[in-house]
């Protein structure tokens, strides 16, 4: 699973 | 970035607003919990602690040093300005109940055994919890006053529209964190009861007001 958070979300 | 992310942003960025506004104009922290706040300020600054480390957006870095920045005058209008108008005695959560079991869960559960990688879940499982103190406080005291209301209603909504977010992107960008969406799922949860105590009461006009 890739990352999403941390990188572009609050 | 889509709509639900965009509104929860939005909602989030309300909520801390109302709250801020809300001690300054009526010069109390009356019912409001200095240790949920506390513990937000922990969140705040142990996730965004890559703003030293990557830049993704203008957007991005101004909304996070909004929130810590925030998150920190909160904490010392709380216990510094204002601290003869807070009800201690009403914050009676034992916050270590929260810290302690998500500081060793983050470490058990993570993508990656890294200090920032660490502390960015530990940032995620403790928001899902950081509220209680608040919602303990309300209960305890029965009572909460509409603006109050108001601030945990933007706060519990953030994350049911991220819930959203997370599903759009992944159907459209084939994207998840497993992390976020089950802390996310959790933190919801937990507003469920105040989220219909909202609806049937205070958006009726009425003050919210638990059953004795």
């Amino acid at each position: 699973c890739k990352r999403i958070m941390g990188k572009d979300e609050l | 970035m889509n709509i639900f992310r965009f509104l929860g942003d939005i909602s989030h960025l309300s909520a801390i607003i109302i709250l801020l506004l809300k001690i300054w104009k009526s010069r109390s922290c009356a019912g409001i919990s200095g240790k949920s706040q506390l513990l937000f300020a922990i969140v705040f600054t142990t996730r965004y602690l890559d703003l030293f480390t990557n830049f993704i957006s203008f957007y991005n870095t101004s909304m996070k040093v909004v929130y810590v920045a925030s998150s920190y005058a909160t904490v010392w209008m709380i216990y510094s300005k204002f601290k003869a108008t807070y009800d201690g005695n009403h914050d009676t959560f034992r916050v270590e109940f929260l810290i302690v079991p998500t500081a060793i869960l983050s470490f058990l559960v993570n993508h990656d055994f890294t200090p920032l990688e660490i502390l960015w879940t530990f940032s995620i499982y403790l928001e899902s919890v950081a509220i209680l103190p608040q919602l303990f406080m309300v209960s305890k005291t029965g009572e909460a006053e509409t603006i109050t209301s108001h601030y945990l209603f933007a706060l519990g909504i953030y994350r049911t529209l991220y819930l959203f977010n997370w599903i759009w992107r992944y159907q459209f960008e084939e994207f998840f964190d497993l992390i976020a969406i089950v802390a996310g799922l959790v933190q919801t949860v937990l507003y469920c009861d105040f989220f219909y105590l909202y609806i049937t009461k205070v958006l009726k006009g009425k003050k919210l007001s638990l059953p004795a």
